[in-house]
């Protein structure tokens, strides 16, 4: 466990906690890609299957219960409890064109062809383009509450500090996987274009609104 | 360089 890979634990756990708590606060879940948060439950339950195998920390399995809890309450939100309040006009990415190619990536690129292992790739070349839908719905939009900016600046930001990790784990650990660096990579640039509008404008008290 | 099979992160 290194500074980078901490405060992305962290980062990534803000992330969660802001977006169920504007969800409850508001009693609304407008401009929130249900389509996004549906594809991260099933990062997490395809990745974490090893909760019932291995055991690694305490730590480990606390964060990994965590993600599969709150991503499942946060699509019941959505989907059942404040389902009036979802944008399903503006959430139309088709989930099927991210979830079948990362199947098929899986099954060709992955350590292992042993069920396990196939499920991690799986979940990790998902998570790489599950903000998509997210992306996609605030382009629609045309701009993005304060609060969610503050949720994707938290969520981008996780990756990107793993990748710091995972330079810190190559020097000092000798680690390398290449499968999670190059999709963590391509994580984090899809962020790119929000980060700067939020650097831009979000930090300097505006909101998020996209150049027409 | 060793990449575990065991997935220590999240």
């Amino acid at each position: 466990m290194n500074i980078f890979r901490l405060t992305g634990d962290l980062a990534h756990l803000t992330a969660i906690i802001i977006l169920l708590l504007k969800i409850w606060k508001t009693r609304s879940c407008s401009g929130i890609s249900g389509k996004s948060q549906i594809l991260f439950t099933v990062v997490y339950i395809t990745r974490y299957l090893d909760l019932f195998t291995n055991y690694i920390s305490a730590y480990n399995t606390l964060m990994k219960i965590i993600f599969v809890v709150s991503s499942l309450a946060t699509v019941f939100l959505i989907y059942f409890k404040f389902k009036a309040t979802y944008d399903r006009n503006h959430d139309t990415f088709r989930m099927e064109f991210l979830i079948i190619p990362s199947i098929i990536l899986a099954l060709l690129i992955r350590h292992e062809f042993t069920v396990m292992e196939v499920l991690w790739t799986f979940s990790i070349y998902l998570e790489a383009v599950a903000i998509l839908p997210q992306l996609f719905l605030v382009s629609k939009t045309g701009e993005a509450e304060t609060i969610t900016s503050h949720y994707l600046f938290a969520l981008g930001s996780y990756r990107g500090l793993y990748l710091l990790n995972w330079i810190w784990r190559y020097y000092f650990e000798n680690f390398l996987d290449w499968i999670s660096i190059v999709a963590g990579f391509v994580q984090t640039v899809l962020y790119c274009d929000f980060f700067y509008l939020y650097v831009t404008r979000v930090l300097h008290g505006r909101k998020l609104r996209l150049p027409a | 360089i060793k990449s575990p099979a065991l997935k220590d992160e999240l």
